[in-house]
């Protein structure tokens, strides 16, 4: 990745955006998606917002124009230049302005406004053009399908060394307070986990930034971070569970999830959490465990749980219902859980209590790090 | 104009007709600055068709071949790969 000589960068993370016009090419509505995905595309790795504005100056001004548009960099009609942008600054810095020559569209005929826009997007940030050809910010265009599209490694660097990774922002709002940097000590007998998951006969244990990789026939715990191998997931994780069958992993923070397959992040997502079914006053989850037996999965929220069928894709009726109820012995809250050989492992604080699914009775109780040999 | 050292097979105006604006546009060839005195090997045409490959990791011939031509006529972001 390239960045721009001196280096000019955003000094704010919250920035503005304002559509000053429209190509006749799309409907607005598809032009408005496809600008809000393209800076979507670089909110999801760094702490940077964008907010959209319909009067006076933002930060970055979104135009089309054809030929000589005021700027001293003339488009030159169809094909050749497609558009420009303008490094991070004051007036024109920031802009983006686009070919109206150019046949436009919200698909892969044509010039693809959304992939066009997140290169763009790019230099307004602070980013200029890479060599390496998988890379968004390499200069030519390069026609893929805007549904499968993934930002490469080389961006994702590119970006973050100017802004950081998604939760490095300094906390101006309390639900982001600051991470640890120190590694987590899983043998200190207070430790707790934020979730856990298996992942291809492995225990995943999330804690803020960090994650524990425990495969089952080794002693040995590894401990990284979650952004190496998702670079672009936010760190606390919430509620993480495996659909083995699947191959599929799903990992939530707040209103938000994810699902992955190894490390590859899944395309389509985020999604909201309403859209598995719940109520619209759930904002978070505490843990989730899928049973591959029943091909349920349990969502533990507060003293509650819902139960989701995965083959459906459908949740189950007539919940939620108390966890205490339910799981005899275990509750009232449940902060991380997960399955593992005809168990259920739930957690809370510093105790883990092994659950056997087939006698629906707590077999023992543990202490929250005892996988880690210490 | 030079004469810059061409494949054969190639017609030497409609390439500068391709090269000349891109290399201006993109990599800060400057036209009107070329030297009068030009001296054996700094010919800064070349040079920045050099660059140019090196950037899109073609084959650097300082040549405009056919690889670097058909790059030349991709659509393609407006921002220079160079800056001064």
């Amino acid at each position: 990745f390239n960045v721009f000589p001196r280096q000019p960068t955003w000094k704010k993370y919250d920035l503005t955006y304002r559509i000053m016009n429209y190509t006749p090419d799309m409907t607005r509505a598809d032009v408005d998606y496809a600008i809000e995905k393209a800076f979507k595309v670089w909110s999801n790795v760094t702490p940077l917002t964008f907010r959209r504005i319909y009067m006076g100056e933002a930060d970055i001004m979104i135009s089309f124009a054809s030929g000589v548009h005021g700027d001293f960099y003339p488009f030159d009609g169809r094909h050749g230049t497609l558009a420009h942008a303008y490094a991070p600054g004051p007036g024109i810095g920031g802009d983006a302005h686009f070919d109206e020559d150019e046949g436009w569209t919200a698909d892969i005929r044509g010039y693809n406004l959304f992939l066009v826009a997140a290169h763009e997007f790019g230099h307004s940030l602070g980013l200029d053009h890479s060599r390496d050809p998988q890379a968004l910010m390499y200069p030519n265009y390069k026609a893929v399908d805007p549904s499968r599209f993934r930002l490469s490694q080389d961006d994702v660097k590119g970006i973050q060394t100017l802004y950081g990774g998604p939760v490095n922002r300094p906390s101006k709002s309390p639900e982001l307070p600051s991470k640890p940097t120190t590694k987590p000590n899983v043998c200190s007998s207070s430790m707790t986990f934020d979730a856990i998951t298996t992942l291809r006969g492995e225990i995943i244990f999330f804690k803020d930034r960090f994650l524990m990789r425990k495969q089952l026939q080794n002693p040995k715990v590894s401990v990284d971070l979650l952004s190496l191998f998702w670079p672009s997931l936010p760190s606390g994780i919430q509620a993480a569970y495996e659909v083995e069958s699947k191959d599929q992993v799903f990992l939530f923070k707040d209103s938000k999830y994810w699902a992955v397959s190894g490390t590859n992040l899944l395309t389509g997502y985020p999604k909201n959490i309403q859209s598995l079914g719940f109520p619209s006053y759930v904002k978070k989850m505490d843990a989730a465990v899928h049973n591959p037996v029943t091909g349920k999965t349990y969502f533990f929220v507060g003293n509650n749980y819902w139960r989701y069928d995965e083959r459906s894709q459908s949740m189950d009726k007539n919940y939620p219902r108390q966890i205490a109820k339910a799981f005899l012995g275990v509750g009232p809250k449940v902060e991380a859980a997960f399955y593992y050989n005809r168990h259920y492992y739930f957690f809370q604080g510093a105790k883990q209590l092994e659950y056997d699914t087939f006698s629906n009775r707590v077999t023992q109780v543990l202490n929250s790090n005892s996988w880690f040999g210490c | 104009s030079y004469n810059l050292p061409v494949n054969h097979g190639t017609t030497l105006e409609k390439n500068l007709l391709v090269a000349e604006p891109y290399l201006e546009k993109f990599y800060g060839l400057k036209m009107k600055e070329l030297p009068l005195n030009k001296i054996k090997g700094n010919d800064p045409v070349v040079e920045k068709i050099e660059e140019m490959q090196e950037f899109f990791g073609l084959e650097v011939t300082g040549t405009l071949d056919s690889a670097t031509l058909e790059m030349m006529q991709k659509p393609r972001c407006g921002v220079p790969d160079v800056h001064d």
